[in-house]
């Protein structure tokens, strides 16, 4: 039996939001220590790793592990089925195996409660040991700023380059009718005043050119947290994290380009 | 010339 409560369905509904564009069928981990999928768009440029700790639930048990695989569409239309402030719960009985995912949504004032299940399926997909790694620089910014840059940009060209420097980090991007960039200077710290101010942690300034259609995608993440950090290492995937209060994270690594 | 990357050449298989 696995059983997880969250207090607003709206989180869970802004994660598979967040999600769809880039994977279309996914496998989900529950395990003791909370939900986590990990799953590659179909080309395996990028990578996306969710994670949500068991104890950032209202209530959460998971007695065996259970890796169930979904249709992400059918999800997402399944939780628009859900109010923004309804309690969810998400059970599934793994007595005989797991056929399908149930939810329940339970309006504010209890008067109402809905129940609906998704069929599973069986997922063949590739995996992969994400490293450790200390990165060279760490952009911290407004994610609305960040869905504002990418989709301004992407009126431009098809290509970002990110350029971090201790001064700052410079968007740029450049097409057959133009070109554009975005500068943001570096703020000593970032307060309550500021929640559009970027602070850069530098050990060397680091370059990458990076396809601005998948960081639209990751852009739908924004809605989740007021921030995101964009973490770079010369020929190494770039990392983008964005905190899910309290719970946990969803972070997307798109790979770099190498020389041929 | 440059060419984009794939994740499996940079984390390895799970």
């Amino acid at each position: 039996m696995i059983e997880a409560v969250l207090a607003q369905a709206s989180i869970f509904k802004k994660i598979v939001e967040a999600l769809k564009e880039l994977i279309s069928e996914t496998n989900i981990d529950f395990s003791e220590a909370g939900i986590s999928l990990q799953a590659m768009d179909s080309s395996h440029i990028a990578l996306c790793n969710l994670l949500l700790r068991d104890d950032g639930f209202k209530s959460y048990r998971c007695d065996r592990a259970l890796t169930l695989g979904v249709n992400l569409n059918s999800l997402s239309k399944l939780l628009k089925c859900a109010g923004n402030d309804d309690e969810m719960r998400i059970f599934a009985n793994d007595d005989s195996g797991a056929d399908q995912l149930n939810f329940s949504f339970e309006s504010a004032n209890s008067e109402r409660v809905s129940e609906f299940s998704l069929k599973l399926m069986d997922i063949d997909a590739d995996s992969v040991d994400i490293p450790d790694m200390d990165y060279q620089a760490i952009i911290d910014m407004s994610s609305s700023e960040f869905s504002r840059i990418i989709r301004d940009l992407s009126s431009v060209g098809e290509a970002v380059s990110i350029d971090a420097t201790k001064q700052g980090v410079k968007f740029s991007s450049a097409g057959d009718a133009g070109k554009g960039s975005i500068l943001l200077k570096h703020q000593k710290s970032v307060d309550g005043d500021s929640a559009l101010a970027t602070s850069i942690e530098i050990n060397e300034p680091v370059s990458h050119s990076l396809a601005l259609k998948f960081l639209s995608s990751f852009a739908k993440a924004a809605p989740l947290t007021d921030r995101v950090s964009i973490h770079m290492t010369e020929d190494v995937p770039v990392m983008f994290e964005f905190k899910i209060s309290e719970i946990g994270h969803i972070r997307f690594y798109l790979a770099p380009q190498i020389d041929d | 010339a440059q060419a984009q990357g794939k994740i499996g050449e940079f984390f390895p298989l799970g």
